[in-house]
């Protein structure tokens, strides 16, 4: 079965990272 | 190439003043960061990307969503850099 378009983007990496970067240094 | 890339995402953007004002942030967050004021720079970007990541989840699938999901990760990546280079400058 192809892949539904929207399994393309990982927007759980996508929001870890930017709640990552939002982390005080 | 990065910016003719987010110039592009603007253009297609004209129809949408929240993606188009997220982007112009971006931009922002950009020439701080080539200017130097690190700080500022990741501010923006923290903004942006935000704002720049709910649009993305509500675009339907087409070019600017590719374009718009490139963008995203190119910004992403510079502001991981920078504030790496920020947590350097500290220590």
């Amino acid at each position: 079965v192809d892949p539904s378009p929207y399994e393309d983007i990982d927007f759980e990496d996508l929001s870890k990272r930017l709640d990552e970067l939002k982390k005080k240094t | 190439q990065g910016r003719s890339a987010r110039e592009l995402l603007m253009e297609m953007a004209k129809d949408k003043p929240r993606l188009f004002a997220a982007l112009d942030v971006a931009s922002a967050a950009v020439a701080k960061d080539e200017e130097g004021s690190a700080v500022d720079a990741l501010d923006l970007y923290q903004q942006s990307l935000g704002e720049l990541l709910l649009m993305l989840s509500a675009e339907p699938v087409g070019r600017r969503r590719e374009l718009l999901h490139a963008e995203i990760k190119t910004l992403m990546g510079r502001a991981e850099f920078l504030k790496e280079q920020i947590k350097s400058y500290q220590w």
